[in-house]
């Protein structure tokens, strides 16, 4: 089970963009 | 071409859209201690982007209410002290009625998006951070 703070990390990471 | 870091100053969606210009700007963000303010501004629009597939819903409640709880209940937190309190109770309403929306923080990254552009984003390309960068 994801922890809220994993959860957070992985929605804040989702939404940067990729290296060019 | 132009080197990355002027793109940087064209504006901060230029600035957010590249990795190095983010990993910089946070940590001048870190140094003034708001480093929250960009968090919160990626989580929105993760969170916009959650799958929207069936099943999911479990999860998208169980992150909006991280991001509720993290950023917007501290009413001291350097996040919710620059949301309106109109927008702050929408959220806490959502919340609490389980009504899970892609767009339900939509206006808070708004707001906070403003603040980073009149007051955060000048800053960071007046800092030496960014000056010693480029």
């Amino acid at each position: 089970i994801d922890s809220e703070d994993d959860l957070l990390q992985e929605c804040i990471s989702s939404a940067m963009p990729k290296k060019k | 071409p132009t080197p990355p870091y002027l793109k940087w100053a064209e504006s901060l969606h230029s600035l957010l859209d590249d990795q190095d210009g983010i990993h910089l700007f946070r940590t001048f963000l870190k140094q003034e201690d708001c480093a929250d303010v960009l968090d919160f501004w990626f989580a929105c629009s993760g969170f916009r982007k959650q799958d929207t597939g069936e099943g999911n819903e479990e999860k998208k409640l169980k992150l909006a209410k991280a991001i509720y709880k993290k950023y917007i209940l501290d009413s001291n937190g350097i996040v919710s002290r620059q949301i309106k309190p109109a927008t702050k109770s929408f959220i806490k309403d959502c919340v609490m009625k389980l009504h899970i929306d892609p767009a339900m923080f939509d206006q808070a990254q708004t707001e906070i998006q403003a603040v980073m552009e009149e007051n955060t984003y000048p800053l960071f390309l007046k800092s030496d951070i960014y000056l010693e960068y480029t």
